[in-house]
């Protein structure tokens, strides 16, 4: 059932958050999934740089409420499908 | 696009030598410029996509030609200068069991859709001689700047557009630095902050990209607009002056006009008996939608079929018709299509009709004894009347996100517009239809998208200083209302006339967009003002705008007193009665330029500006305005009206619509 529940978010990401540590966007995003017991390379989908600042990844619900709480995330919405017109 | 350079006054291909100094000559414009178009990738073979002529790429493209599958990186030229794709979002949701391989798609930006491929050139297509589908629609196809470069994102799978390809997509765009995006896609009026195309769009406009983006295909029912944030611009549907007549005779000798992309081959001068709702379900209606599995083959074989539209894809009745062993059919709008009529290239002979004519139709086959009818058809013809036509399907205000902001901005051609298609599937899109053409006639506001994006790719050309809402600005204040009859536009959903709300401040005029006079210049510290307006939660305002500490120190008094080329006046029931509204215009034009401004508006509203005269004295000059428009009526919450503002100088008219409501 855990892997039905499986859904992709958009996760908007405080870039005040990011440090020296992090050379890149990329890394500070896979850190801080690793940070949260989350695995960037089993749920990270893309790492965002230009248009916003955040990733897209697969996650499990239980994982949400710990990735909202966390005070670099801004925001965490599920993907949505647009059609073409 | 064999016909919308001409339509929208654009310099015919190949320029005559004495037009070569003209401004808007394609020939010498934009070649400079980069349009990237979001959609479902491209066909690169299409000769739409020949770079013969084509200086070197610019030396500051830092785009790739990604390989995949069926697509080398040669596949790329001076033309198609980049092309990559974006499906981790598409694979994720289909259940990712082989996550490196989408399924029943090309892991490659090869459209094997044609949606992608038909925008792609209808923005930046090179010349192609003879072309046309199935001989319709024949002649010189080309994009609107058929110099400017092609970038290719291709987000858009086999079931739709996740947000998350789509942010890859603009990420990406914006780090290559295309010039201009094109989205036919959206969906919903979800705030900004959860819609990831006015998020990605909102840093694209940032870098000094113009985004235009589909207002959606939902029309004509109100408030069914998407893609309504104010750094896009919205972008809604029309026709052409160009239509595909074609005619059904019924053996009553009753004649009735309608549409056909068909030749007709073995049916034409025959009457043949017709039928409708001749299905296998007793008392059941899908039959006479046409919908697959419910006609009966032996009611219908050698016959023509009347089918209802609605519920099924249009092009599918066709097939359902011919599957069960019909000869021909006509397909008729229902009562929310209006008489408007959209071509598709269906599988056997079929004439569209409009709703009146559909009724009248239905009637004489179901009373007569023995309904026969001939379909006949007339190709192609030009300089119909009246036109542009808003399209019924075009997408309508007023804005639910943000009632004080009017959308869509404009309307472009969108209805029946011949493009490039791809190699891989056949003009109806169905997997049936064997049949391929390396162009196809398509209606939506995806259509209109790409007309718009190619036109802001010849301004910003010709403007490289421009700002995205600059172009945005000329490409609205400039805009008609009045049709080539020379009557106000007409809405195709009920043939009255238009609104603000279907056609924003009208249809394009590229030629007087390249010179507005005056501009509605907007920056991004007035967007974060305008979201702060909003109240928006800080968090909401950072995530779209990727500040790191948005405090909200500067904020719209209304969300309208954004710097927009149009007004939404918002009354309130009781209390406000007047509402007040700042704008500044810079001067595009020339030293010495003065403006007066005239008001039309409806009764009840009066409408205050000051100053009533500008004077710029110099180039680059900006002078600011007040705007206070007064409610002298108890309004209804249902009530709305429609006025406009114009700034006139000798040479030039900025014209903003307003629209009201209580």
């Amino acid at each position: 059932s855990m892997v039905a529940c499986k859904q992709t978010y958009i996760v908007y990401m405080n870039a005040a958050h990011r440090t020296e540590a992090h050379p890149t966007h990329a890394h500070w995003y896979e850190a801080h999934l690793r940070s949260l017991s989350i695995d960037p390379a089993r749920h990270l989908l893309y790492s965002y740089s230009a248009a916003v600042h955040g990733f897209a990844a697969v996650l499990h619900p239980e994982q949400l409420p710990l990735l909202r709480r966390h005070p670099a995330v801004l925001n965490v919405h599920p993907d949505p499908l647009l059609p073409l017109h | 696009t064999t016909r919308s350079p001409h339509f929208l006054g654009l310099s015919p291909w190949p320029p005559a030598p004495s037009s070569r100094s003209h401004s808007l000559d394609p020939a010498a414009a934009a070649t400079d410029v980069v349009i990237g178009v979001l959609d479902t990738g491209v066909w690169p073979e299409s000769p739409s996509f020949d770079d013969a002529g084509l200086p070197e790429v610019p030396s500051r493209w830092r785009g790739a030609c990604e390989a995949g599958v069926d697509f080398p990186s040669s596949l790329c030229n001076r033309k198609l200068v980049g092309a990559r794709s974006f499906g981790r979002g598409y694979r994720a949701a289909a259940g990712g069991g082989d996550a490196d391989k989408p399924r029943e798609e090309y892991a490659s930006p090869r459209d094997r859709d044609g949606h992608g491929t038909h925008t792609a050139s209808t923005a930046a297509g090179a010349p192609v001689a003879n072309a046309s589908l199935l001989g319709y629609a024949s002649g010189v196809a080309r994009g609107m700047a058929p110099g400017a470069r092609v970038a290719v994102y291709k987000v858009c799978w086999a079931n739709g557009c996740y947000g998350s390809d789509i942010l890859a997509g603009i990420d990406k765009a914006i780090e290559d630095g295309v010039d201009v995006l094109s989205l036919s896609l959206g969906g919903g009026s979800a705030p900004f902050s959860r819609d990831p195309v006015a998020v990605g769009a909102f840093s694209a406009v940032q870098r000094g990209i113009f985004v235009a983006c589909s207002a959606g295909n939902s029309g004509p029912s109100p408030s069914s607009l998407t893609n309504t944030a104010p750094w896009i611009t919205t972008v809604g549907a029309g026709t052409l002056d160009r239509d595909f007549p074609a005619t059904v005779q019924l053996g009553n000798g009753e004649r009735y006009a309608g549409l056909s992309l068909c030749s007709g081959a073995g049916l034409e001068d025959q009457m043949v008996p017709i039928v409708y709702g001749k299905g296998v379900q007793v008392g059941s209606n899908s039959s006479k939608f046409c919908m697959p599995g419910t006609l009966d083959p032996e009611q219908v074989k050698g016959k023509v079929v009347f089918c209802d539209r609605g519920i099924n894809a249009r092009v599918e009745k066709g097939q359902v018709v011919k599957e069960a062993g019909g000869v021909g059919m006509i397909l008729a709008n229902a009562a929310v299509n209006g008489e408007e009529l959209v071509a598709d290239s269906h599988l056997l002979p079929t004439v569209a009709v409009g709703a009146k004519s559909g009724n009248l139709i239905r009637d004489f086959v179901r009373t007569s004894s023995n309904p026969t009818a001939m379909l006949s058809f007339r190709g192609t013809v030009l300089g119909v009347q009246p036109s542009p036509v808003v399209a019924a399907f075009s997408s309508r205000g007023p804005n639910t996100v943000v009632p004080q902001l009017l959308k869509p901005d404009l309307i472009g051609p969108g209805v029946n517009i011949l493009a490039a298609w791809s190699g891989s599937v056949g003009p109806t899109g169905l997997a049936k239809d064997e049949r391929r053409s390396a162009f196809n006639i398509m209606s939506g506001t995806s259509m209109s998208c790409p007309h718009i994006s190619g036109v802001a790719a010849l301004l910003k050309a010709a403007h490289p200083d421009w700002s995205p809402s600059a172009i945005k600005s000329a490409l609205m204040t400039t805009a008609y209302t009045d049709d080539n009859t020379g009557s106000p536009l007409v809405d195709g959903a009920g043939g009255s006339p238009a609104t603000p709300w279907a056609y924003g401040s009208g249809h394009v005029d590229p030629q007087k967009a390249l010179s507005p006079g005056l501009i509605y210049d907007i920056g991004t510290g007035d967007y974060l003002a305008f979201l702060c307006s909003l109240e928006y939660s800080t968090d909401h305002i950072q995530a779209i705008s990727k500040s790191t500490n948005k405090t909200c120190s500067r904020r719209l008094p209304n969300p309208g007193n954004l710097n927009y080329p149009s007004f939404s006046v918002v009354f309130g029931r009781r209390s406000r009665r007047f509402v007040k509204y700042n704008r500044v215009l810079t001067n595009v034009g020339v030293p010495g330029s003065v403006y007066n401004v005239k008001v039309g508006g409806p009764p009840g509203v009066k409408v205050t500006v000051k100053p009533t005269k500008l004077i710029f004295n110099q180039v680059g000059q900006k002078l600011r305005y007040k705007v206070t428009f007064t409610s002298t009526k108890a309004g209804d919450p249902v009530d709305m009206a429609f006025g406009w503002i114009t700034w006139s100088s000798e040479q030039h008219q900025v014209r903003s619509p307003v629209s009201y409501r209580w």
